[in-house]
């Protein structure tokens, strides 16, 4: 995609996921506001993460390592994955 | 990469058009495309879906439509900004919240190019959503959420495809020109008349339900029988139970699969079949005193319980427990009344484990799901029993 020229809205730091992970359903809407985030268990988190690893086909971790922050740049749809 | 256990594939959402025959207007086109243009890419985005269903995509320039489309930046309107080039290209909404689909006016929208974001394939996904699919989590399947890059000869996947079909069927055959698109002759095509769908919508009653080793759910009624999809009847179906299950009569009377032993098991009159899959093992049918010793014939309903994995049969108003693993296989308190099941009706016609571990019970068109804690047909809204012809076959 970089070849493509994007300028792609990159996730590299913890809140930045933390809001990706609550804007495509793996964890609660209140995330959304980067002040909330701290409200948010540790296992909780980690658990969306490994939710979106396994949705994405990444090797489940359950932390934000570097290609689970570059799947998290990748342009795509806004539609939730997770729909309730 | 650890794999989940559940196999991957598409997802819906749970709500589709009730209609096939679309409308839709381009309201707001992207400001650095040509507008004829646009109305060309969108157009074969749509052809997609079209291509395996019977589903029609007709554009207008006015008035009310099923799907609207729209190019906007930043807030627009409906509580979900774009965030600019990059990040979320477009999103939509799936037909129960109206179906319309928007896209970010700030990417760098691109015609057979490899370089900006290529129109068809984000729209094709999007119109994805407004047809009623979730995101598939199958790497290579259009519905899976991430973009791409530019792909000359865009096509859909193989789960697409399944996926788009489980909620509008199969593109029906052009049966005046008995062949397909590519012009092969299809004369003796295996699809029923569609008349034959309407059997369970015209009455839902049916002879009995079970899940196969594998996980599939079957609808048996009369010679025919139904594949079940999470939605509705899968496309292609009622087809012949002994075209599928060579050696197997109509009309059974009960059927359910032992996940013990993998091997599913068919009752009627006097008789009982034992399959492996779809093919009879050797020997069989056999008498239902020699396989079932205890059990009566000319069964209402049979399945196993979640409770406590014991198959239990029914027949008129009471039911038997039949345990393999005990001697005598059924004790000597039984036949019990059904009443015994809170809220269940005598005369069944089926019960079912169905796989998301409710277990249900189907009489006269209409199914109870029975709540395994309280012993007793579930309480819920709309009550118990609803129709099963909507809830279960899509009707």
């Amino acid at each position: 995609l970089s070849a493509s020229g994007y300028d792609a809205d990159s996730v590299t730091t913890d809140t930045q996921a933390m809001i990706y992970l609550s804007q495509y359903g793996y964890l609660s809407p209140s995330v959304k506001n980067p002040a909330m985030s701290h409200l948010m268990s540790e296992e909780s988190v980690s658990k969306a993460i490994s939710e979106f690893q396994s949705f994405v086909g990444l090797n489940i971790t359950g932390n934000l390592d570097t290609q689970t922050l570059r799947m998290m740049s990748i342009p795509r749809c806004g539609v939730k994955d997770k729909v309730g | 990469v650890a794999s989940d256990h559940r196999s991957k594939r598409y997802a819906l959402q749970g709500s589709r058009w009730r209609v096939k025959n679309l409308t839709y207007k381009i309201s707001k086109y992207p400001s650095r495309l040509r507008k004829r243009d646009v109305d060309e890419e969108i157009k074969q985005a749509f052809s997609l879906w079209s291509e395996y269903t019977d589903l029609t995509f007709t554009p207008k320039s006015s008035g009310s439509v099923h799907i609207e489309i729209r190019f906007e930046r930043g807030e627009h309107g409906d509580g979900d900004p774009f965030d600019g080039p990059g990040g979320t290209l477009a999103h939509a909404y799936f037909p129960v919240y109206g179906g319309d689909a928007h896209f970010d006016d700030s990417e760098r929208w691109t015609i057979n190019s490899f370089t900006g974001t290529n129109l068809k394939q984000v729209a094709a996904h999007e119109f994805g959503h407004s047809l009623g699919l979730s995101h598939s989590d199958v790497r290579d399947a259009l519905m899976a959420p991430f973009y791409r890059g530019y792909e000359p000869s865009l096509s859909l996947d193989s789960d697409d495809i399944e996926g788009i079909q489980a909620l509008y069927g199969r593109k029906s055959r052009n049966t005046d020109r008995d062949s397909d698109s590519a012009g092969t002759s299809n004369r003796h095509t295996t699809e029923p008349p569609s008349e034959e769908d309407a059997e369970l919508c015209t009455s839902a009653s049916v002879d009995t339900m079970f899940n196969s080793a594998d996980g599939s759910t079957f609808a048996f009624k009369g010679q025919h029988y139904w594949k079940l999809t999470e939605e509705s009847i899968a496309p292609g179906y009622p087809q012949r139970i002994s075209k599928s299950w060579p050696g197997l009569p109509g009309d059974i009377d009960a059927a359910f699969t032992y996940v013990k032993n993998g091997k599913t098991y068919f009752f009627k009159g006097s008789q009982y079949w034992r399959y492996t899959g779809k093919k009879m093992d050797p020997n069989y049918p056999k008498p239902i005193s020699e396989g079932f010793t205890g059990i009566p014939d000319n069964l209402d309903a049979a399945f196993v319980w979640s409770g406590n994995g014991k198959i239990y049969f029914f027949k008129r108003d009471k039911f038997w427990r039949f345990d393999p693993a005990q001697r005598p296989p059924v004790k000597n308190t039984y036949p019990k009344p059904i009443a015994n099941w809170e809220g269940l009706p005598n005369d069944l016609d089926a019960a079912l484990q169905y796989t998301n571990g409710f277990t249900y019970f189907f009489k006269g068109g209409q199914y109870y799901r029975f709540n395994d804690r309280a012993f007793a047909v579930d309480v819920a809204n709309p009550p118990f029993p609803r129709p099963a012809g909507y809830w279960w076959f899509g009707c």
